[in-house]
């Protein structure tokens, strides 16, 4: 008589179904899959544990770990939905999905208004927009004079500070989208929508079909 | 010409806020 092992599939804490994931989010359980392949990746770049670090967000970004960005820095605030300072598998995929190119547009712009709010006061304000022009310059190797950056500054906060208060506030900033649609360019990636075909090794493990 | 632009077109232009990075293999 023959004999098999069953090996259980174990996985490192913070892991979540992707059936679950895939109910909340845009992307189908193959898709959700395919993400853990990623996730496994870019968790392990460093420290084995299951966790993305910042550390390890900034290698994949910039191929280096010691790399200071602002934007990428706020980004993986908002990825750790938690506050605990590493991004779990549920919430790489929940933040993921905002970029999803299916993903609601309200979700996309609320979720801008939140990364460009730096100090979380639930207003962008002249200051920290000073701030992050300043911050994109400087890790651009671009330089330009301060009157510059003030102009720059300025001139944004006439056409988004409708009303003249020195901040931009949520509804301001909804209002500012509709007349620069360009600037949620950013809250899509393609890379989103053709998942299986960009981590292909995932289709040979998985014994789900999307087709 | 940046000064023609608004400061989220300049941020949003600018590769600082890239993900695209994180699907490189």
């Amino acid at each position: 008589m023959g004999c098999f092992c069953l090996k259980k599939l174990r996985h490192k804490p913070g892991y979540e179904a992707p059936i679950n994931l895939a109910s909340e989010t845009p992307f189908t359980v193959n898709e959700v899959e395919a993400l853990y392949d990623l996730f496994k990746k870019l968790s392990s770049s460093i420290i084995d544990d299951g966790l993305i670090h910042k550390e390890e967000f900034q290698l994949a970004l910039f191929k280096t770990s010691n790399k200071q960005n602002l934007f990428a820095d706020r980004i993986f605030d908002l990825f750790d939905i938690k506050h605990n300072g590493v991004i779990e598998f549920g919430e790489f995929v929940r933040s993921l999905s905002v970029f999803h190119p299916n993903a609601p547009e309200a979700d996309k712009i609320a979720f801008l208004f939140r990364l460009y709010d730096l100090r979380q006061t639930g207003c962008i304000e002249a200051e920290e927009l000073k701030e992050m022009v300043t911050a994109l310059l400087c890790e651009n190797n671009l330089s330009l004079s301060e009157d510059v950056v003030d102009l720059i500054v300025e001139k944004t906060m006439m056409e988004a500070d409708t009303k003249r208060d020195g901040k931009i506030d949520d509804e301001e900033w909804k209002e500012f989208v509709k007349k620069n649609p360009s600037i949620i360019k950013i809250m899509t990636l393609s890379d989103l929508k053709e998942l299986t075909l960009a981590f292909p090794s995932f289709v040979m493990n998985s014994g789900v079909s999307d087709l | 010409k940046p000064v023609s632009m608004n400061a989220f077109e300049l941020i949003s232009r600018s590769q600082s806020f890239s993900l695209d990075k994180l699907f490189e293999k």
